[in-house]
C-alpha cells in the first residue's frame, strides 16, 4: 500500500524541501519505493534532485495531476535514485491557488490521485510487500496548495527551524491540521516534529530545542538535523546529501530520521 | 511625503522580517520616520519588535486596516524606538485570504489606507521635511496579500539568501512585480537586491554573490548581510540588532545598508 506524508510548515526556509529530498532518498537507500510530490511552484525539490527545465522535463508535472489530465504513475519521474522518483513541479502550479480559489475544481484533487495511485501500485506490485512512501513537499504557505497536501496525506511531518521564529507559527499549523481532519480526512496526525539547522556550538539552539521538547514531547524526534555546509552545497549538483557526501554528519542525520520514522510507521 | 518599498521574496527564510525589522531601526536611528506594516499572518516582525500577544495588543491590526475599519494611522503602534511604529499582524490575517480570493472585497485596500495616510501624514507635518518610509514585510508567497503590497509600493526590496535555491523563484517575482506594475501601479520598480546572511567563510556564498551580481548587476546594493548569531538571538529579547547589539556585524551591515537606500531614494 501507499503511505502519505506531508512535510509542512508555512513558516519559510526550515528545511522542508531539504527534508524530503534526504528523508526520501535515505528512505530508498533503505529498500522502501518513495514518491516525492513536488508541490511548490518553485520547484526547489525537483531542482534539488536534477530535474533539468527544459520544455518537457517537466512535463507532465504536478500541475497536470491537481487538473487531473494526468495520473501520478504518468507524472513520477525517475531521479537516477533506485527506488526514488519525483512528480515535478513548474512555475505554473501558481495558476492554481487562483483557479482553486475561485472554485473551478474540486478542491482536493491530490487525495483522488493518490487513491487511484495506491490502487495502481497494487495492481503492478506483482506481491511486493513494500509500503511505498509518498513525500509531499509544500509551499510555506498555508494555502489551498498545502489544503491539498493535508487532504490527501496519512499523517504530517514538520521541520522546524532551531530559530527563534520557528514556535510562532505552530498553533496555526496545528488549528489547520485540526481543521482538515474534522472537515476532510478523519485519520490526519502529526507523525512527528524533526528539528533541523540544529547548531550545538549556538545558544539559541539549546534554548529552542527545549521549549519545542517540553512543548511537544513524544512528537519530537530524537533525531535532529545538524547545520552542515555539506548540506545547503548538494542541491547545486542536483544530488541528496546521501549521493553527494555520504560520510557527512547530515547524510546520518537523514539515515537516522529514516529509521525512526519507519520504527513509527511500524507502531501504528 | 510618503515613501513606500515593500520587502518581498515568496523563498521562504531569505530575511524579510530581520530586514523590515532592522532597515527600519536603522532608518530611524538617522532621523527617518518609519512605519512598519506587518503582511504576515505569523506576526514575526510585531513579534521581533516586542509587540505582545494579549487580547489589544495587537488590536487594531493590518487585518482591519485591508477590511478599511482601521485607518493606518489608528493601527500604527508604538514600538519604544523613537520614530519607528508598526502596525501589528495577528493569525486573522490569513482569513482574508480566503475573503478577497472568493471576490467580497476591493482586492486592494492596502494602496488606499497608504494614500489616506500620506495626507494624514501630510495634515499634521507642520512643516516636517523629512519623508516617511512606509516598509511592508510580506509572507513568503505571491499571494493576495503580497500584490496588495505591491500594488501599494513605490519599489520593492528584495532580500536574497547566499543559498543555492536563492535565484530559483527570481524569475517569478519579477514576472509578477512586471505584471502589478502594467495591470494596477505603473509606478512600482525593483529599488534594490540586499544579499542576506553572507558567509565569507562558505564558498557557496561567493558562488551565489557572483551569479546574482551578474545576473542583477546595479539592482544588487553594494552592501551585504554577514550571518550573524546576534541577529538571530535579537528578536527572542523583542529588539531590532541596533538595540541588542550595536557593535556587532549584523548592526553595522543594516546601517550602511540605510545609507545606501537613502543614497537610491535621493538619487530617483
Ligand atoms: N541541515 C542543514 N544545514 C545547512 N543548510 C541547510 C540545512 N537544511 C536546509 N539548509 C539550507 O537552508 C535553506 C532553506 O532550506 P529549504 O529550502 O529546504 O527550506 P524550505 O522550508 O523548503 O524553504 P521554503 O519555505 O522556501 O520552501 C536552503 O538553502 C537549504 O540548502
Ligand atoms: N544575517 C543573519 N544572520 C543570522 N541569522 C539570520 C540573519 N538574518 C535572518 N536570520 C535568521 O534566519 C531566519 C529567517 O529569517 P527571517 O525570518 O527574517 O526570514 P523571512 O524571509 O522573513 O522568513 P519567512 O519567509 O518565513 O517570512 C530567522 O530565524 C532569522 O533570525
Ligand atoms: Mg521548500
Ligand atoms: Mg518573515
Amino acid at each position: 500500500g501507499l503511505r502519505v506524508l506531508a512535510v509542512a510548515n508555512q513558516k519559510g526556509g526550515v528545511g522542508k524541501t531539504t527534508t524530503a529530498i534526504n528523508l526520501g532518498t535515505a528512505l530508498a537507500a533503505v529498500g522502501r519505493p518513495v514518491v516525492i510530490v513536488d508541490l511548490d511552484p518553485q520547484g526547489n525539490a525537483s531542482t534539488g534532485l536534477g530535474i533539468g527545465k527544459g520544455p518537457d522535463e517537466r512535463s507532465p508535472s504536478t500541475l497536470e495531476v491537481l487538473l487531473e489530465t494526468a495520473s501520478m504513475a504518468q507524472a513520477a519521474k525517475p531521479t537516477g535514485i533506485p527506488l526514488l522518483s519525483i512528480v515535478p513541479a513548474t512555475g505554473d502550479l501558481m495558476g492554481i491557488e487562483r483557479e482553486f480559489a475561485a472554485g473551478q475544481h474540486k478542491v482536493y484533487p491530490l487525495r483522488n490521485a493518490l487513491i487511484e495511485y495506491a490502487a495502481h501500485q497494487q495492481a503492478n506490485a506483482e506481491g511486493q510487500a513494500k509500503t511505498t512512501y509518498v513525500l509531499i513537499d509544500c509551499p510555506p504557505s498555508l494555502n489551498v496548495l498545502t489544503i491539498n497536501a493535508l487532504s490527501a496525506a496519512d499523517a504530517v511531518l514538520v521541520p522546524m527551524q532551531c530559530e527563534f521564529f520557528a514556535m510562532e507559527g505552530l498553533a496555526q499549523l496545528v488549528k489547520t491540521i485540526n481543521d482538515v481532519r474534522d472537515r476532510l480526512n478523519p485519520a490526519l496526525s502529526i507523525q512527528g516534529v524533526v528539528l533541523t539547522m540544529h547548531d550545538k556550538r549556538n545558544r539559541l539552539t539549546h534554548e529552542v530545542e527545549e521549549n519545542v521538547r517540553d512543548a511537544l514531547g513524544e512528537k519530537v524526534y530524537a533525531t535532529y538535523i545538524p547545520r552542515n555546509v555539506r548540506v545547503a552545497e548538494s542541491p547545486s549538483f542536483g544530488k541528496p546529501i546521501l549521493l553527494y557526501d555520504h560520510q557527512c554528519e547530515g547524510s546520518r542525520a537523514y539515515i537516522e530520521l529514516a529509521s525512526e520514522v519507519i520504527k513509527r510507521e511500524q507502531q501504528l
